[in-house]
């Protein structure tokens, strides 16, 4: 589960404070789908950033499987995140000198995986996202939408419980785009997982049992549905 | 006018070719507003590359209102890119180290206006894509769709008569891309602008009056419609 209580994010702009987050309390329950919607702007990159532990709240407090991450060291924290939690980040974050098949292997060195056990993961892993042709390429060398699915193939390395992706489908065509849906939904029924996905595209949060709505850094509304 | 001719694109991986384009001819009006669809990996962003005179092609050549880029000195060719094409990059490729509005007043230091006329184009057209309040913050401190934004504002800094945008909504909510995308269509109407749209949302393809469907490198089929 990932909890948060009264999460404020405050940006600090020389006199001007930016409010990204003001006062948002959500409990994401183990092996739910849910969906974070709302206009750019409104604060969703930052919630999931708060709610992986990348970045610390200003205010409010994130419990990962009742843990408050904000009491944990650096390096507690680090591995709790290499263990627990795949990220697929809005811009990818992919590291430009490495190929699809090292960016993917990547998290499992953090988690003491044998280098052949990797590369053999890894390999799977960009089979399920329709890119094993292309393991050679770098960033660089590849797509848009390929980069993206580069990223969710990396998410999924350590095989977490909880699966926070920032517009996992924003760069694919509609039909590559539900099948990497298609693919997480049967994470999410098969496995347990629990995934938040911030997503813009209607076809990508209908399917999700639970959509929460920001806008201006607040829950604005929730919508639970039997989908 | 942009005109290719039998473009090919050949991307060389040590033993292996991967072939982006395959054999493309295209004629874009004066004043015409194009959608460019296809799958992830079809080749939609190596055609708005050519296009644009960014790359070169393997084989194949561009007009630009009738001039053939292949011809051109380096020089020549950043002149008339400068004059005349404003770009939406699928990453936006906004200078990290340059605020929003030094972003979007970059293209005018090449085109010789003037440093006060410069910032207050650059401040007009952050309004228009509403984020004059924003001007301040670098790109790190923009939100993804809040960056799109600042990447579009800028391609219109030197009122370019060709706007080559690819996906320029794609992190976007909707009501959001419908303002953006608003906004091109006043200057296709209104101002006689070209527009080429690289994207996969049915409701921006929607407003355009050509559809063009890319797939393997190749134009599969067009589609010319009454909006
Ligand atoms: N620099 C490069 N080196 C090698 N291959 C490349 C390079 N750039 C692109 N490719 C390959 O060329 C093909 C076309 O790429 P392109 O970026 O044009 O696709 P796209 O239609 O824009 O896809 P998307 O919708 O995912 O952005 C892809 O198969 C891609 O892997
Ligand atoms: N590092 C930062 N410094 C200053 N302000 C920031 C920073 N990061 C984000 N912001 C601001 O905080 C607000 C929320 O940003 P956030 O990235 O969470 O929005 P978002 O909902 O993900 O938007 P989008 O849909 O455009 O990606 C925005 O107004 C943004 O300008
Ligand atoms: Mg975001
Ligand atoms: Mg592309």
């Amino acid at each position: 589960t990932v909890v948060t209580e009264n999460l404020t994010k405050v940006y600090r702009m020389g006199k001007v404070n930016v409010e990204a987050l003001r006062g948002v309390d959500l409990r994401v329950r183990k092996g739910e789908l849910m969906a974070v919607v709302g206009p750019s702007g409104s604060g969703k990159s930052t919630l999931l950033n708060l709610m992986g532990a990348l970045d610390k709240p200003t205010t409010g407090r994130v419990f990962i499987d009742g843990v408050d991450v904000g009491k944990l060291s650096d390096f507690e924290l680090a591995d709790l995140r290499a263990r627990k939690i795949g990220f697929v980040f809005q811009f990818f974050n992919l590291i430009h000198r490495m190929n699809a098949l090292r960016n993917v292997a990547l998290p499992m060195v953090f988690t003491g995986v044998s280098r052949r056990e990797r590369e053999e993961r890894a390999m799977k892993l960009l089979e399920l996202v329709g890119l094993r042709d292309k393991w050679r390429h770098r960033p660089s060398e590849l797509s848009g939408g390929e980069q993206q699915r580069v990223a969710v193939a990396r998410a999924l390395a350590n095989n977490p419980s909880i699966i926070l992706a920032d517009e996992p489908t924003g760069n694919l065509d509609t039909k590559t785009g539900e099948e990497i849906i298609g693919m997480l939904l049967k994470l999410n029924k098969g496995m347990g997982q629990t995934i938040v996905i911030v997503t813009h595209e209607k076809h990508v949060s209908d399917v999700c049992e639970r959509i929460v709505y920001l806008r201006d850094g607040l829950v604005e509304r929730e919508v639970v549905r039997k989908t």
